[in-house]
């Protein structure tokens, strides 16, 4: 059963009734085999090693919008208004973990950029992305700025603003900036931590269905005003792995593409049936 | 009275209804790559299609037809006991290159069997 979805014993007792020629047994049973796996839109069977990763939020929407009958889970906290509606009408939610090899990290005085790649050549053609939200963990500024009264938000002490942008094209010289054009901007407090989810849809769907390249993402994080600890501050919004002390947490706190997409057949996935 | 209560009873246990199936992943060896639910409750639909059929049976007229015929020639069959309402189920799962996946799968537990 390691090779494929028909478990060893099925496959045995299939071979063994007699009924066919070992070669025509071998033939039904591949046939069957494909079945199965394009029941599940898959090419071959997974095998995953035992350091894959299911982010929280996928196992949190999971248990929110299951069809399996376990509602009493609530709606995953910091979820974003667009990917609520867009898990409404989704069939088929994928989640994404960026290239890290592929990333190129900028920082200066008051500005991080971060270049970020996903891979998303894993969507089958039929698949239409509906939506798309790029999720950003910012973790508290410890022993920097303090909580944000009325007096230090007016001057933008304590505050960051996180602008994320499709990048659209190559720098036009080696030390230009890429291309780029905003898709979502967001001005954050840096005493809270939490999960930030941002709007990409524009983008990825086109990537998706092959209407532009994908250049990946630049997500920027400005910190205006001059209070707190320069280095911790950068540290504050988790967009790279270098920017993480505890490589531990890192798989959970690590940027996270989810694209909420629907391939033809049944209903959404928040599609709830009544109670028999 | 006794007999024909206990004759209704086993017919009443023998024709075309739902019965209980839980379809445990790791028995097919799937749990290693689908990480919720461990299983689910698929359920099958066994049991007679005897004539008359009962307006319960969920029959189509074709059936009642071929019920009817049988009766009178049992060189055809009686209909069959299939699932005549399914309802879908969501898996979260990792696919072939360790991306994980939440999909909702269409007609994987029957709701209902009848008579086709």
């Amino acid at each position: 059963g390691a090779a494929g979805l028909i478990p060893e014993v099925g496959r045995r007792k299939y071979s063994e009734s007699g009924k066919q020629t070992p070669e025509q047994s071998e033939n039904f049973l591949n046939e069957f085999e494909l079945r199965l796996l394009n029941m599940f839109g898959l090419k071959r069977r997974p095998n995953p090693s035992k350091l894959a990763v299911v982010p929280q939020y996928m196992v949190d929407l999971y248990h929110m919008h299951s069809v399996n009958g376990d509602h009493n889970t609530k709606r995953p906290r910091n979820m974003g208004k667009h990917a609520e509606r867009a898990a409404s009408k989704a069939n088929t939610i994928r989640s994404f973990h960026h290239e890290e090899s592929m990333e190129a990290l900028a920082s200066l005085k008051s500005r991080t950029t971060q270049q970020f790649f996903f891979n998303l050549t894993s969507i089958p053609g039929e698949e239409l992305i509906t939506s798309a939200e790029l999720r950003i963990f910012r973790d508290q500024v410890l022993g920097g700025t303090s909580p944000p009264t009325s007096s230090n938000n007016s001057t933008g002490a304590g505050l960051h603003r996180i602008n994320v942008y499709e990048v659209f094209g190559a720098p036009s010289s080696p030390e230009g900036e890429p291309l780029t054009r905003l898709l979502d901007t967001r001005l954050v407090q840096d005493s809270l931590s939490r999960w930030e989810s941002f709007d990409v849809s524009p983008a990825v769907s086109q990537w998706a269905s092959g209407g532009r390249r994908n250049h990946g993402f630049q997500v920027e994080v400005v910190h205006p005003g001059e209070g707190g600890d320069a280095r911790s501050r950068n540290r504050h919004v988790r967009v790279s792995r270098s920017l993480h002390q505890d490589q531990d947490s890192w798989p959970q706190a690590r940027p996270l593409l989810v694209t909420y997409g629907h391939d033809g057949r049944g209903d959404g996935v928040l599609h709830t049936r009544e109670k028999r | 009275q006794a007999t024909h209560r206990k004759q209704r009873r086993k017919q009443q246990k023998a024709s075309c209804k739902r019965h209980a199936l839980y379809v445990d992943f790791s028995d097919v060896g799937w749990n290693e790559w689908i990480v919720a639910p461990p299983g689910y409750h698929a359920f099958y639909c066994h049991g007679e299609c005897p004539f008359p059929l009962a307006d319960h049976l969920n029959s189509t007229n074709h059936a009642i037809v071929q019920t009817l015929v049988n009766s009178v020639n049992s060189n055809i069959p009686r209909a069959c006991c299939v699932p005549t309402e399914l309802s879908p189920i969501s898996l979260l799962y990792l696919d072939e290159y360790e991306k994980v996946i939440l999909k909702n799968y269409q007609d994987m537990v029957v709701e209902g069997c009848g008579c086709r």
